[in-house]
């Protein structure tokens, strides 16, 4: 397994010892493998394995089995480093309405977190309402009224409508009308190469002057995550990002690649098709988990 | 050798190939090189670049390759649907890729019928109820929690009675480690016998996507690739890792969200991406 073969490369590097020339390529090899198979970007996985040899075998490292301990922590600090190590909490005024936006690449799982986000809002006590901006999908709009059904959120929905920023525009000035103080605009799936939607979510994002934007990120992303997420927060600025989809095989290097692309926190994962598979993102257990 | 042929991994891995798979390449390079003989003229550079090229034309040009259009020709002369199930996780595209071959059998004047066999999640039917309509062909659905297979046997009762070309059957996404959701998908598979069973996959996709193929091929069996999403700048690795790991061919590419956004997987064009 990943995990067993980058803990051997450690166990004979211990062995070996820090003069022991060939154990520490052996070493560096098995730690760029694992990060590469679990989608770490191949710059940001080089980097990390060279701050790895650097740090380990210039630190005063006691001997024996706590020094194989302390390899695997510089491993996981440079990750975490990565990814921040305080648990970043997503918007929530108190003495006023919130506004967040979802944005991402098709099939990313906006409208399904969308959901899920408006069930732990409410949970807080939030009067929450769910708006689509996307016009385009079919059943987008049926979609989120379906999800949001279960838990008794209204959704504001135009997919007759051409102009995506009246959409919202109308559904957030209804819902504020109506005393929503929580307000999710869920949009259309798009990706760094469409300039017109591209631009059409900049457009939405100054109309519309969210609190939070979140970019939605596939846990499968693999060596394109970087530049995908780096071309959205170039063109709009993200707060944060929520990976998805998390209950399958990835790993989600790809994620943290995004996270170091737009230099935001995750501050969620999604593990699961249900409007409770939403999880307060947590780096240590998703770095133990990225790691093997 | 080994020191020529770790550069060539690490392309292999920044244009998009699983890690896994990137290995594999490596191992049949270096045994091309081991086995080619020197000619003076050639440089060492071109030998690994050709070897290269030829272990990836290799893989992107398998053995087996399928005419969608004459396969319906053949259907139609049996006086059988064609039946063509379409699956793979989450989000990949399989909805849409039915709508656009719906259409694509269309303009070839083939008749076809959507089987709405996702009674899962929130709005699929409704989604592929308004790609029928928008292409122009009837669609078989029943309700939600209803049970996948019987809907897709239905839509296949339908077009043997109704004379219908080919039955396109849309499938709830599924991670492939979920043991239900892929027992679920056998059922369907014995209940319904498809002709043809299409894996779908992301062309953003990274590791999981051989994990993807190899478990849909061991338990479903898969005929054919779709790779959506090749218009969202990539290199192409996706559909390398994907050959590699079912050794079947790649039916069509997705490149964009309309109707005609489908087009046929040229190697070339992935080999161009990769080769520096
Ligand atoms: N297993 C799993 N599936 C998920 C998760 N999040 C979303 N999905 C599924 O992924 C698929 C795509 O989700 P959507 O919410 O439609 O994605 P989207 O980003 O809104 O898609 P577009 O609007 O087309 O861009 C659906 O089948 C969801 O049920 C997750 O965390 N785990
Ligand atoms: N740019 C682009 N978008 C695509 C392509 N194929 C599909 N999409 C988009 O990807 C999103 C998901 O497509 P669906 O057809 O709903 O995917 P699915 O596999 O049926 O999703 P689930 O049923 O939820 O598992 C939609 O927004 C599609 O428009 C493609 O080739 N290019
Ligand atoms: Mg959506
Ligand atoms: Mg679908």
């Amino acid at each position: 397994t990943l995990g067993s073969k980058l803990h051997k490369a450690i166990s004979n590097f211990i062995s070996g010892g820090v003069a022991d020339k060939e154990a520490i390529k052996q070493l560096k090899n098995e730690m760029l493998r694992a990060l590469l198979e679990s989608d770490v970007d191949f710059e940001i996985a080089n980097k990390v394995v060279s701050e790895v040899e650097k740090k380990s075998l210039e630190k005063e490292l006691p001997d024996g089995l706590s020094r194989k301990k302390s390899v695997i922590s510089i491993i996981h600090d440079e990750l975490v480093a990565i990814l921040g190590k305080k648990h970043y909490p997503i918007t929530i005024n108190h003495d006023k309405p919130t506004i967040i936006m979802l944005i991402g690449i098709q099939g990313s799982g906006k409208t399904t977190t969308t959901a899920k986000i408006a069930k732990y809002i409410k949970k807080r006590g939030k009067k929450v309402a769910v708006v689509t901006a996307d016009n385009w999908r079919p059943g987008a709009y049926e979609q989120l009224q379906q999800l949001c059904s279960q838990i008794d959120v209204p959704v504001y929905g135009d997919p007759e409508n051409k102009r995506t920023v009246k959409i919202a525009q109308t559904g957030i000035k209804k819902f504020l009308n109506e005393k929503y103080n929580y307000i999710i605009l869920d949009t259309a799936g798009r990706h760094k190469e469409e300039k017109d939607l591209l631009n059409e979510m900049n457009d939405l994002y100054s109309k519309i002057k969210p609190d939070e934007v979140i970019l939605v990120i596939d846990g499968n992303l693999g060596q394109t995550a970087y530049k995908q997420a780096k071309a959205f927060a170039e063109k709009t600025p993200v707060g944060s990002i929520i990976v998805t989809k998390l209950d399958g095989s990835a790993k989600g290097g790809g994620a943290l690649s995004a996270a170091a692309a737009a230099k935001v926190p995750i501050k969620f994962i999604g593990n699961g098709e249900t409007i409770d598979d939403l999880e307060e993102f947590n780096p240590t257990s998703f770095v133990g988990r990225l790691l093997g | 050798i080994k020191k020529v042929i770790h550069p060539l991994k690490d392309i292999l891995i920044q244009n998009e190939v699983a890690v896994v798979t990137a290995d594999k390449i490596c191992e049949s390079v270096s045994d091309k090189l081991l086995n080619v003989e020197y000619k003076r003229m050639s440089s060492p550079k071109s030998l690994i670049l050709e070897a290269l090229r030829s272990s990836l034309l290799e893989i992107l040009q398998p053995e087996e390759t399928i005419d969608l259009l004459s396969l319906v020709e053949e259907y139609k002369k049996k006086k059988q649907p064609l039946v063509i199930a379409f699956f793979g996780i989450n989000g990949v595209g399989k909805t849409l890729s039915i709508a656009k071959l719906g259409y694509y059998l269309k303009k070839n004047d083939i008749s076809s019928v959507f089987a709405a066999s996702d009674t899962f999640r929130a709005g699929s039917i409704q989604q592929l109820e308004q790609h029928a309509k928008k292409v122009g062909v009837k669609i078989i659905s029943q309700t939600y929690g209803s049970d996948a297979a019987a809907v897709a046997f239905d839509a296949v009762s339908h077009a043997s009675a109704k004379g219908i070309d080919v039955v396109l059957i849309d499938t709830a996404g599924r991670m492939e480690t979920n043991k239900n959701l892929m027992a679920e998908l056998q059922k369907l598979d014995r209940v319904v016998e498809p002709d043809l069973k299409i894996f779908v996959g992301d062309a953003l996709t990274g590791n999981s996507l051989v994990s993807q193929a190899e478990l849909f091929n061991s338990k479903i069996g898969i005929d054919a690739s779709i790779i959506n999403k090749m218009d969202a700048d990539v290199k192409g690795g996706a559909t390398i890792s994907v050959v590699h790991a079912t050794r079947k061919p790649i039916l069509f590419i997705g490149v964009g969200q309309k109707y005609n956004d489908l087009k046929p997987f040229i190697p070339e064009q992935i080999i161009k991406n990769v080769l520096p």
